[in-house]
């Protein structure tokens, strides 16, 4: 039985250069999942993080924040953007009770992806300050392992460093909208691949027929603090072709003690 | 009175916001910055039970009563803080992100800002040429009583001043900068810590992206001064 609820998918990941994967999106969903071993370009993941984390973590480039190593690293205002685009690839399983629905949530991408899920190709727009969430009810296989690829592009205008650094390399990186530091600054040098990847939580939600999105508290205080209010509103999306009919409840707690709760 | 349960009909495929009625609260305990008083909190808990099928979806946030007023002081033209009615002298840190390569933790985080409050500072900023701070980050300034102030991605070196000059005009799509402006604000906006939102680094976002923000961060009138009662 699957329970309503969260969870985060951040181990089992792997990741190759696109540019050294053969196969498409489809292909690594369905038929052809990544294979390691000596000859292949698939490498254990960072997720969250960035392409470089995973470069470091298994030792292709030396950890940039150590020495001046980060001199040792391409940047991709010389490599070119296709050598920091990245396949992260892992698996999920999931079983869903009938009128169940389960929802694929990405924090952050840094900056935009193409997303295979069992063979379905879905794209997630550009943006590094947004998230998305997907409902692949439809696409996951009730008893089974889904398999998850998510093809990763760097920033549309990640920038050349000059060779004598500075606030924000040349500013390219300021048309989009991303972190700025990335170009390198006063207190840090250029970040070589502009800190592409799966850079915050990715995991998975099951719900039923309604799903509550984005609730806002909100407290207003009267009396010198005596007399305390609490609004709170929410959205509700019915997922459901019918109309639905639904007991919302709110409720407030405060622990006295430990596992001692005051409603 | 802490406790509210509210039917609700939500047509097909439909999307729908619901305003609960207000719960009523005598004297509770409030959230304070660090080295002001405790930071108490209360977990407000939000469920859905469809008819004919049982528990939809669930939400919880810890929650902390407080006021955050702040205002530029005309003789200094510095900006002063209030928090539940008292002034607060603020001693911030600067704060960019946890780690350069993005692997961002729960266990960093509570160390990075444990530090903080350990060195008796009561604020960070987050910086605008850096990341907007994830949820757990937040978590954590509200657990540790660190106000946070909060940028948006603009800097005078990139977006208008430099060496070269640079666009002042931001980033290309502003659409998507609003966008994106408007995902976050949902994502952080429950967090007690949350102090000040930011237009940018030294610098004054273009004109409309500078209204809009504005427009998101107003706050309703219900909130200002008035009593409801």
């Amino acid at each position: 039985m699957s329970g309503i609820g969260k969870t985060v998918l951040d181990s089992g990941w792997l990741a190759a250069r696109s540019t050294e994967v053969k196969l498409s999106g489809v292909q690594l969903t369905t038929t052809h999942p990544p294979a390691t071993g000596a000859e292949s370009p698939w490498m254990e993941a960072v997720v969250p993080g960035t392409v470089l984390a995973t470069l470091v973590k298994n030792k292709v480039v030396p950890d940039p924040f150590y020495g001046l190593e980060n001199e040792t690293i391409i940047d991709i205002g010389d490599s070119g953007r296709e050598y920091y685009t990245f396949w992260f690839f892992t698996t999920f399983q999931s079983k869903l009770l009938e009128n169940q629905h389960l929802h694929l949530n990405f924090r952050g991408i840094n900056y935009s992806a193409e997303l295979y899920l069992n063979g379905h190709e879905k794209v997630l727009p550009k943006g590094m300050f947004r998230r998305h969430s997907l409902d692949v009810t439809n696409i996951v296989h009730p008893d089974g392992k889904n398999l998850l690829a998510v093809l990763v592009h760097p920033p549309d205008h990640p920038g050349k460093i000059p060779a004598e650094g500075g606030q924000g390399g040349d500013h390219e990186i300021g048309k989009d909208v991303a972190t700025q530091y990335v170009e390198g600054w006063d207190w840090i040098a250029p970040i070589r691949d502009r800190n592409t990847g799966i850079w915050d939580e990715v995991s998975i939600s099951v719900t039923g027929p309604v799903k509550i999105i984005d609730p806002h508290l909100v407290s207003s205080l009267f009396d010198n603090y005596k007399r305390v209010y609490l609004h709170a509103t929410t959205e509700l999306e019915n997922t459901t072709d019918s109309v639905v009919e639904c007991s919302l409840n709110i409720q407030v707690s405060t622990e006295l003690e430990e596992n001692i709760c005051l409603l | 009175e802490h406790l509210q349960t509210q039917q609700v009909s939500i047509p097909a495929h439909g999307r729908v916001q619901h305003t609960f009625p207000q719960l009523f609260f005598y004297k509770p305990n409030l959230w304070w910055p660090n080295g002001m008083g405790k930071q108490s909190l209360y977990e407000v808990s939000i469920t859905v039970d469809v008819k004919g099928h049982g528990e939809s979806d669930f939400w919880s946030q810890p929650f902390g009563f407080r006021k955050i007023e702040s205002y530029i002081d005309s003789a200094t033209g510095g900006r002063l803080f209030k928090v539940n009615g008292q002034r607060i002298f603020i001693r911030g840190g600067n704060w960019i992100l946890s780690d350069g390569l993005l692997r961002l933790s729960r266990e960093r985080y509570r160390a990075d800002i444990k530090f903080h409050a350990d060195m008796n500072f009561n604020m960070i900023r987050c910086w605008g040429g850096g990341l907007t701070e994830r949820p757990e980050f937040y978590h954590y300034c509200d657990i540790y009583g660190l106000l946070v102030w909060q940028e948006f991605w603009i800097t005078g070196d990139v977006d208008g001043r430099g060496i070269p000059i640079s666009n002042p005009n931001g980033p290309l799509d502003h659409d998507l900068f609003l966008l994106c402006a408007r995902d976050t604000i949902k994502l952080l906006r429950n967090h007690p810590s949350l102090a000040l939102w930011v237009g940018g680094n030294e610098q004054v976002p273009p004109d409309d992206l500078n209204k809009a923000l504005k427009s998101y961060l107003k706050l309703h009138p219900l909130f200002q001064n008035s009593d409801p009662n």
